[in-house]
């Protein structure tokens, strides 16, 4: 399920013969055969909603395959084939609170790889809430449903963002609650594209060491 | 370095990895 068979990785250089740029999520959980940490879900969607933003992108995510993380941190989704997603009246335009969907579906995958069925693994309840605004799973209370609001507002005064979310509806909210994750929310750009440049390097890392044992 | 730790429970109906998995 969600494109998580074996994936290929290949050689630590590129197409050109040079390093490589980006891995892709799945290539990252496969080479660790191991779920992603905590830490690491936070920084790949907010990475992710900033690109996404920027790009207005208008396809879901449907596998850990198609989110690359770059060198220098940045998440990005992969460019879609040109039969992709060609399913819903024959275009690939989605809204974005169905890409968001996609993507809360696609990080739980990556934090929940490698467990058997009946297993769930323990999610700190602010990464589980996060996840389940996104993918919409989140039980309605009924009394405040009015969207997380967070249209003009700069990030660094939304102490009290996690209080008051209910609904997610824009790629700035996911983002506004992944700044407000953390002690000090303006350093959630630098902090977060640090996180995501340390897990390539790292994944980089562990690549060559592979190689070399092999 | 690299290590994820996090605690396993057993699967629960109304836990998010079901609500999930009825997503897909």
């Amino acid at each position: 399920a969600g494109g998580e068979g074996p994936a290929e990785p290949g050689t630590a250089s590129g197409a050109a013969g040079g390093p490589r740029d980006a891995l892709s999520l799945r290539e990252i959980l496969c080479l660790y055969n191991q779920p992603i940490n905590e830490e690491q879900a936070w920084a790949v969607c907010f990475q992710c909603c900033g690109s996404l933003r920027a790009a207005a992108a208008r396809r879901r995510v449907r596998s850990a395959a198609d989110i690359r993380v770059w060198r220098d941190g940045a998440v990005t989704l992969a460019p879609a084939a040109a039969d992709d997603d060609a399913g819903k009246l024959g275009c690939s335009h989605y809204t974005e609170t169905e890409i968001i969907e996609s993507l809360g579906i696609i990080i739980y995958k990556a934090l929940d790889y490698g467990l058997k069925e009946n297993e769930e693994r323990e999610l700190s309840p602010p990464l589980e809430q996060l996840i389940d605004l996104m993918a919409n799973t989140a039980e309605a209370d009924g009394s405040n449903d009015e969207g997380y609001e967070a249209a003009d507002e700069g990030l660094e005064d939304e102490g009290d963002a996690k209080r008051k979310v209910s609904a997610i509806r824009s790629y700035r909210d996911v983002m506004k609650l992944c700044a407000a994750h953390l002690p000090a929310e303006s350093e959630a750009p630098k902090h977060y594209q640090a996180v995501c440049r340390a897990l390539f390097a790292e994944t980089m890392e562990l690549h060559t060491f592979l190689t070399k044992i092999k | 370095k690299g290590k994820s730790l996090y605690k396993i429970k057993p699967r629960h109906d109304s836990g998010i990895k079901a609500k999930i998995s009825m997503k897909t």
